[in-house]
């Protein structure tokens, strides 16, 4: 996948990090420190659909059916997250219990178009 | 929401001013976290447990479990929380919670664990295991009695649960498998489990006694998010 920089206006991903003692939670969120909220954004032409962050293969497969059947019916592709992973947490519930998790698929490692 | 006109909501977010748009996004992520911890609200909290107690209780646990498969890791220094289970499709909890101090007498000790309700509501429980300090007054065989309570159905008082009979030698952690305790408990909608020591002589004050905050008695359970049962297939 593509980091975004600068004005790059293709898919890619953008980075964005929740700091939770900026955000005043560091008192009930034990670790980590924060949260990278990363997400995708950018553009994602017909030319594109299929990549960055997938298969080449299935980039060529994508565009195959584009031209095989008509452009202009083929829909939009989109700007989406093609790896992810779990947010662990360390925090403190509701009666003082520590409790340990991983909440899955929160953190977004890499953008692709669809 | 994205203004009119954009078809994607990121591109949306792209129209915002840079100070909304960090706005929009600490919202975002704050409501994402909490639902995914099936919280309401952020918790208040209103005793911390001390650092002291945390990090001994993550260490005995490490040091108590044979199966790497689920290690509630202390912290890295570097703020990395090590992952549970890579890989498990339900979500799964390691939960610690602290003994809360009941009634006692020369003789017995009463210590109340609380689990919360978004958790006993929604989780089977995996395991759960007590750990105890023992500090023996001198050389010798301590029989100890160690009771597990459940709260009746009105919830006002407790009723007899199992009973288990231990010969304590020397200084040092217990351990105790509390899983089917911890269980009903969650079954019967409960949030509280009640644990009663009690001893033959009256030197129990000092084999009960919880000198300090890195000998805290303490629950471990691991729990993993009920699945629904029927499955939608797309």
């Amino acid at each position: 996948g593509i980091d975004c920089s600068g004005d790059s206006r293709m898919c890619c991903r953008k980075e964005f990090f929740v700091d939770f003692k900026e955000i005043g939670w560091e008192d009930w969120i034990i670790q980590p420190e924060g949260y990278h909220m990363n997400y995708c954004a950018g553009l994602c032409p017909l030319h594109m659909a299929g990549i960055p962050g997938l298969a080449a293969s299935f980039h060529t497969a994508v565009l195959n059916l584009i031209k095989a059947n008509n452009a202009e019916a083929a829909v939009d592709s989109c700007c989406v997250p093609t790896q992810r992973r779990p947010l662990s947490l360390l925090y403190y519930d509701r009666d003082s219990n520590i409790v340990k998790t991983d909440i899955p698929d929160m953190i977004v490692d890499a953008c692709g178009c669809t | 929401a994205a203004p009119k006109g954009v078809w994607c909501p990121t591109c949306g977010l792209a129209a915002l001013a840079p100070t909304t748009q960090r706005d929009v996004l600490i919202a975002l992520a704050k409501q994402s976290i909490l639902s995914k911890l099936h919280l309401e609200d952020r918790p208040n909290i209103t005793h911390p447990t001390s650092r002291g107690a945390l990090l001994t209780a993550l260490r005995r646990m490490r040091a108590q479990r044979t199966d790497t498969s689920l290690s509630l890791g202390i912290p890295g220094d570097d703020g990395h929380v090590p992952r549970l289970r890579p890989g498990m499709g339900a979500q799964e909890y390691e939960i610690l919670s602290f003994a809360e101090s009941g009634s006692s007498t020369s003789r017995s000790v009463r210590l109340h664990f609380h689990f919360t309700r978004e958790l006993a509501g929604s989780t089977e429980i995996l395991q759960a295991t007590l750990y105890l300090f023992w500090t023996v007054p001198g050389p010798g065989t301590y029989p100890v009695t160690i009771r597990l309570l459940q709260p009746d159905p009105t919830g006002l008082n407790v009723t007899g649960g199992s009973e288990t009979r231990l010969e304590v030698q020397r200084d040092g952690w217990a351990t105790l498998d509390v899983g089917r305790a911890v269980q009903s408990l969650f079954i019967q909608g409960g949030q509280r489990l009640t644990v009663e020591l009690e001893v033959a002589e009256d030197w129990g004050s000092r084999l009960l006694a919880i000198h300090n905050d890195s000998h805290w008695p303490f629950v471990a359970a691991q729990a993993r998010a009920r699945t629904p049962h029927r499955v939608q297939r797309r």
